[in-house]
């Protein structure tokens, strides 16, 4: 009797489940723990392909991140084990704007301040910041003079609502220092310390001007061209963020003694900024521990 | 008597077209056994490749075939798989058989474009079937 009642029970809940529509069922989870894969791959079973529409990204991010995905994964797609075990997501994003401020002055080697807004709407809540860098990457390798750099980069924080109490702005500058190579491909400069709070209390529209003086070993005559080294650094950079999915469906490496944590991969404790230009192997930060920070 | 013992003796043991390796066989392996096959999706297929940069090809690999009904060590069966094929042939039918299915995954790095026009490279666990199993 017990089992006709049992089999009783599940057709009706059988019976209940065919009415309800499919997705009651399945909850889409909510915008900040979205895996990736699971709600296009839902979207398919129930009601064909995913076409959401996109914006295209920009053609040199796209080359960074395939040389990135080259790096860190087979042809198949299987991951590679020569990557940190600590992230199994990186994210780029390129300024939605940006705005030059103060002109600079060539003859001190000041570059005109860039303002740059990112929006990380796409960092979901599960997503823990690990290290973020600044890129600037080069349309094709540039020869210019070496140089001595300093960035000079503040965040800003977003205007307030006339309601709230007027609070003097908050915003943080740090300079960190770095020598152009000929060569270069691109250059990343670490902003983990400061960006670390910010995602970490949700903060998901960062706002900076970033600008650089640069000393070159020749002098620049006051009405010299701007040097290829300038015109590259007032392109805009993009965003890295290397972060740890901590949800179910990520990839979890377990952490195997034989990989040594590198400097490159924690970020600076002292809370000071390291710059460290890199060449060809940018996507491996094992080669950045070897400059000097 | 003699006639009948010489007459039995001279009819061959097996029919002539009678093969015994494939009799044999029925024995030593079972037809289509359980094991891992390939599938290569391509994600244009699911026109994902709008926004799946990579890898171009995806193949997630997947169990098929038949269980022998004392599955033991060879595929890693608990004892249970036993017990259930049991159930299924002495007592009630209506209890399946033990089923082939994955028993490990390996996973997949997928770059994609989002809808913001950012670019995101992940770790996925378990999107590639490396071992089946009889359960």
């Amino acid at each position: 009797s017990q089992a006709s009642s049992g089999e009783a029970q599940i057709a009706a809940s059988a019976a209940l489940e065919s009415e309800a529509q499919p997705w009651s069922l399945l909850q889409p989870l909510d915008e900040r723990h979205r895996s990736g894969l699971l709600s296009p791959l839902l979207k398919v079973l129930y009601d064909g392909p995913d076409g959401a529409p996109r914006l295209q990204p920009e053609a040199r991010a796209l080359r960074y991140m395939k040389r990135l995905y080259k790096a860190y994964a087979t042809k198949e797609g299987i991951p590679k084990s020569n990557r940190s075990p600590l992230y199994n997501t990186i994210r780029l994003f390129t300024p939605c704007a940006q705005h030059k401020q103060a002109p600079g002055d060539q003859a001190t080697g000041t570059l005109p301040s860039v303002d740059l807004l990112f929006n990380l709407d796409r960092v979901t809540a599960v997503e823990h910041l690990l290290k973020s860098v600044l890129l600037y990457t080069f349309s094709n390798s540039v020869a210019f003079p070496s140089a001595k750099c300093v960035c000079n980069l503040v965040i800003k924080e977003p205007e307030l609502s006339s309601k709230t109490l007027p609070k003097a702005p908050n915003s943080f500058t740090v300079n960190s220092q770095f020598e152009f190579r000929k060569k270069y491909k691109w250059i990343e400069i670490d902003v983990t310390a400061l960006l670390q709070p910010l995602v970490a209390s949700n903060r998901r529209s960062i706002h900076m001007s970033v600008n650089f003086t640069c000393l070159t070993a020749q002098p620049q005559r006051p009405s010299a061209q701007k040097s290829p080294l300038h015109t590259t650094l007032l392109v805009p950079p993009s965003l890295l963020l290397y972060l740890n999915d901590t949800s179910a469906e990520a990839y979890h490496r377990r952490y195997s003694h034989h990989h040594k944590r590198r400097p490159s991969q924690v970020p600076d404790q002292k809370g000071g900024l390291s710059a460290y230009p890199t060449g060809e192997e940018a996507a491996e930060p094992v080669r950045a521990s070897r400059h000097r920070r | 008597d003699q006639e009948t013992v010489s007459s039995e003796l001279k009819k061959p043991l097996v029919p002539a077209s009678f093969n015994l390796s494939e009799y044999f066989k029925q024995f030593l392996f079972p037809q289509n056994e359980c094991e891992l096959h390939d599938f290569r999706l391509s994600f244009s297929q699911l026109k994902w490749d709008i926004w799946i940069v990579a890898p171009r090809k995806y193949n997630p690999r997947y169990c098929k075939g038949d269980c022998p009904r004392a599955a033991g060590h060879r595929y890693g069966s608990p004892v249970h798989t036993m017990v259930q094929n049991v159930i299924h042939e002495k007592l009630d039918p209506s209890v399946p058989r033990s089923s082939c299915v994955p028993a490990k995954y390996s996973p997949l790095s997928v770059l994609t474009i989002e809808t913001d026009g950012s670019i995101a490279y992940k770790e996925y666990e378990d999107m590639i079937a490396t071992q089946c199993t009889c359960r």
